[in-house]
C-alpha cells in the first residue's frame, strides 16, 4: 500500500451526496454508498454520517466531462472516478457517462469504486499490490469482494486497528467478568525489557520475539496469556531471531544469522530457510534489525554503525551508496536491537531497555516531554 | 470504442496523465518527449507498477493493461503537483 501524506484528524466524518448518477434510484445509492464507507469503518474507528445539507467532509458527485476541477471526465471506459486526499478536501467524483451498476456484472460496479475513492478520501494512494482494492485498475464485479490484506495494512497505518471487533456485522460479545485483562504486566520481561526484534503481522499486530519466546503488544501493553512459544506459533522457525518485518505482499520475513525464512501468516511459505545472500543480495548476515518504511515502501536493513536501503523493484536492490551510517538517522544510536514503523506511522529504534521516536517529516528523533530515549518497559511494555 | 487505442502518443498522454512522466523530460513548447529512455524509463515504471514484464517496452501487454478501466488518480505523485480542489 501506499500512503499519499495526508489524512483526517478526526474520526468521525460526514458526506453528503450532492448529485446523484442519473441512472440509478437514490435510496439504492444511498445504500451502495454506505456500504462502501463500511469497507473501511469495519477495519478502524473511523465513523461516516450521511447528511442531506450542509457542511460535510467528503462530498459526491456524479459528473460528465469537465465538471469545474480541471479534470475532466473522459466518457465511459478510460477514467471511471477520481477523489481527493484529505488535504486537498477528500471530495470523490464519479463518471455519470459509466453504466454504473448495483450487483451485477453489467456495467462497472459501483460499490467497488466507490469503496476505491474512497481510499483515496482518506488518505490511501495506489497500490501496486494486483489483489488490493486500492489497485487502480477496474477488475470486474466480485460478488465476493473483501478488503485485501493490503488495504486493511494501509488503512490501519493511518487510523489505527478498530477497538472494537464487529467485522463481519453484529458487535463482540461483552467479556465474561472472569475473562483476563486483555493486558497484563509481564514481571520477567519487565525485570530485562530488551528483546531480540519487533514486527508488526499481517493483520496489524505487533509482536516482540526474545529468545524462545514472542508476545503480543496491546496499546496498553502485553496481552495476557503471554509469553508463547515461537516455535508453535510459526512452525519451524528458531527461537533468538535477529530481525523481521512484514512486507506489503502481507508476507512475514524473519532473519537469523545468514539464513531467512519466509511466512505468509504462521505458515512457512515455501522451502525455507534459505541464505540471506540469495534472496536479499547487498544486505549483511548477522543483521541487528529490520522495518518496512511506508513512506516509500522499501526495506531498511541494520547492522552496528550502518544501513542499507532495499529496493526489491531495483536490479540491484541496493544501491551502490549503501551501506551508509546510521548517524544519518539523527539521534538514533549504532548497535540497535530492533527497528519498527508502528500503526501509527512513526519509526522506533529500540537498544537495551531504551527506544527512541524518530520523526519522518524533521528526519530526526522527535524532541518531546519526557525526552527521547525512555523506557521501553514502561511505554511498550506496560510495567509500572 | 475503447478508450486506449495504444499509439504512442495516447501511451505518452497516460503516462503524463498518471503520473510517470516528469515535466523535465516534455519540451516546454510542444510538450512532445524529448528523451527516448526517459520514455522507456517511464514504461518500465508503469510495468513494474502494474506487474508486468518491466522492459520499458510498449507491448501488447503494456497497452492491454493500459486501456483497462481505472481510476483517475496518479498513481506516482512528487513532480511538484499539487491540484487545488477546485
Amino acid at each position: 500500500y501506499a500512503l499519499q501524506g495526508s489524512r483526517w484528524r478526526i474520526k468521525n466524518l460526514t458526506y453528503r451526496i450532492a448529485k446523484y448518477p442519473s441512472r440509478l434510484n437514490h435510496a439504492d445509492v444511498d445504500l451502495e454508498l454506505a456500504k462502501a464507507f463500511s469497507v473501511w469503518s469495519d477495519y478502524t474507528d473511523l465513523t461516516f454520517t450521511q447528511k442531506r445539507s450542509g457542511q460535510v467532509h467528503i462530498e459526491i458527485r456524479f459528473e460528465t466531462g469537465e465538471h469545474g476541477d480541471g479534470d475532466p471526465f473522459d466518457g465511459p471506459g478510460g477514467t471511471l472516478a477520481h477523489a481527493y486526499f484529505p488535504v486537498y478536501g477528500g471530495d470523490a467524483h464519479f463518471d455519470d457517462a459509466e453504466t454504473w451498476t448495483i450487483n451485477s456484472k453489467r456495467g462497472t460496479n459501483l460499490f467497488q469504486v466507490a469503496a476505491h475513492e474512497f481510499g483515496h478520501s482518506l488518505g490511501l494512494s495506489h497500490s501496486d499490490v494486483r489483489s488490493a482494492l486500492m489497485a487502480p485498475f477496474y477488475r470486474g464485479y466480485d460478488p465476493a469482494f473483501q478488503l485485501d490484506q493490503d488495504d486493511v495494512q494501509g488503512i490501519q497505518a493511518l487510523y489505527g486497528r478498530k477497538t472494537q471487533t464487529d467485522i463481519g456485522g453484529g458487535s463482540a460479545p461483552a467479556p465474561a467478568p472472569n475473562t483476563p485483562r486483555p493486558s497484563a504486566e509481564d514481571p520477567a520481561l519487565c525485570a530485562d525489557p530488551k528483546f531480540d526484534t519487533i514486527f508488526n503481522g499481517a493483520d496489524g499486530s505487533t509482536f516482540i520475539f526474545k529468545g524462545e519466546n514472542y508476545w503480543r503488544l496491546t496499546e496498553d501493553g502485553v496481552a495476557s496469556g503471554y509469553p508463547r512459544l515461537i516455535s508453535r506459533a510459526w512452525p519451524g522457525l528458531p527461537g533468538n531471531i535477529d530481525a523481521a518485518f512484514t512486507y506489503k505482499n502481507g508476507k512475514t520475513y524473519f532473519f537469523k544469522g545468514s539464513k531467512y525464512w519466509r511466512y505468509n501468516g504462521q505458515k512457512m511459505d515455501g522451502d525455507y530457510p534459505k541464505d540471506i545472500s540469495e534472496g536479499f543480495s547487498g544486505i549483511p548476515d548477522n543483521l541487528d534489525a529490520a522495518l518496512v518504511w511506508s513512506g516509500n515502501g522499501k526495506i531498511y536493513f541494520y547492522k552496528g554503525s550502518k544501513f542499507w536501503r532495499f529496493d526489491p523493484t531495483k536490479r540491484p536492490p541496493v544501491k551502490a551508496t549503501y551501506p551508509k551510517p546510521i548517524s544519518n538517522w539523527e539521534g538514533i544510536p549504532d548497535n540497535i536491537d530492533a527497528a519498527l514503523q508502528y500503526t501509527n506511522g512513526y519509526t522506533y529504534f529500540f537498544k537495551g531497555g531504551s527506544y527512541w521516536r524518530f520523526n519522518d517529516r524533521a528526519f530526526s528523533v522527535d524532541t518531546d516531554n519526557p525526552a527521547f530515549p525512555r523506557s521501553t518497559a514502561f511505554w511498550w511494555l506496560g510495567c509500572s | 470504442a475503447p478508450a486506449f487505442e495504444g499509439g504512442l502518443s495516447q501511451a505518452t498522454m497516460y503516462l503524463d496523465k498518471f503520473g510517470y512522466l516528469s515535466p523535465k523530460i516534455r519540451n516546454p513548447t510542444s510538450g512532445h518527449i524529448i528523451d527516448e529512455s526517459l520514455f522507456r524509463k517511464a514504461v518500465a515504471e508503469f510495468q513494474s507498477f502494474a506487474g508486468l514484464n518491466t522492459t520499458g517496452e510498449l507491448d501488447e501487454e503494456t497497452k492491454k493493461v493500459m486501456a483497462m478501466p481505472r481510476c483517475g488518480v496518479r498513481d506516482k505523485v512528487g513532480f511538484g503537483e499539487s491540484r487545488a480542489k477546485r
